[in-house]
């Protein structure tokens, strides 16, 4: 899994 | 996507393409703050380093990639072209308190501690005062162009609609962030007197004048 945060957006 | 986003990224097109309309019209910069112009540019950079990391749809990229170029764009035009034109003794907020300032914020309030996140966040609590010396210039001068106060007026709905879509995805997707939420409404509350000023002059068809 990713640690890093998810940002969809602008 | 919701309309609320989808609207509020479409003023921020075109708030850009405003400014980008007034500097080629007119030929002249007068009345836009470069440091602001120079912070947004510092605002998207820090932003869309995920541009290299992260892929979540072309219009995400393109709209990213449009937001870098044009703020670099206008940073380079107001430097060389338009030099001339516009007057940095007008442009004297110290902007190394709001660059300092977001710093501290963004160490002190993220969500989790790595290099993409504490840009990302720096860029959320950098643009939430970024209009500041926008604001500044033209509480010394007292007044603004119509096509500037047009530009302002989209810029701050931007991320005053983003505030709307935050709470329409909590309630509807039960996504929530507190930070972008909270600098969001900062920089909405900063806009306050310019948006009764655009409400009850600009809209009327009188120039943007401060009581």
């Amino acid at each position: 899994a990713s640690t890093q945060v998810w940002h969809d957006e602008l | 996507m919701n309309v609320f986003r989808l609207v509020a990224d479409l003023m921020h097109l075109a708030s850009i393409l405003i400014l980008l309309l007034k500097i080629r019209k007119t030929r002249s910069a007068a009345g836009i703050s470069f440091k602001s112009q120079l912070l947004y540019l510092i605002v998207f950079v820090t932003r869309y380093l995920d541009l290299f990391t992260h892929w979540v749809s072309l219009y995400n990229t393109a709209m990213k990639v449009f937001f870098i170029a044009s703020s670099g764009y206008i940073v380079y035009q107001m430097q060389r072209r338009y030099r001339a034109t516009w007057d940095p003794a007008l442009d004297t907020f110290r902007i190394e308190f709001l660059l300092g300032g977001a710093a501290v914020m963004s160490l002190i309030f993220h969500t989790k501690f790595t290099f993409l996140e504490l840009f990302w966040t720096y860029s959320i609590w950098l643009e939430a005062v970024a209009i500041l010396p926008q604001l500044f210039q033209m509480s010394r001068t007292g007044e603004a162009e119509t096509i500037t106060a047009h530009y302002l007026f989209a810029l701050g709905a931007y991320r005053g609609l983003y505030v709307v879509n935050w709470i329409y995805r909590y309630a509807t997707e039960g996504y929530w962030e507190w930070i972008p939420f909270l600098a969001g409404m900062v920089q909405t509350v900063l806009y306050a007197d310019f948006f009764y000023v655009y409400f009850s002059r600009v809209m009327r068809g009188k120039k943007f004048e401060l009581p």
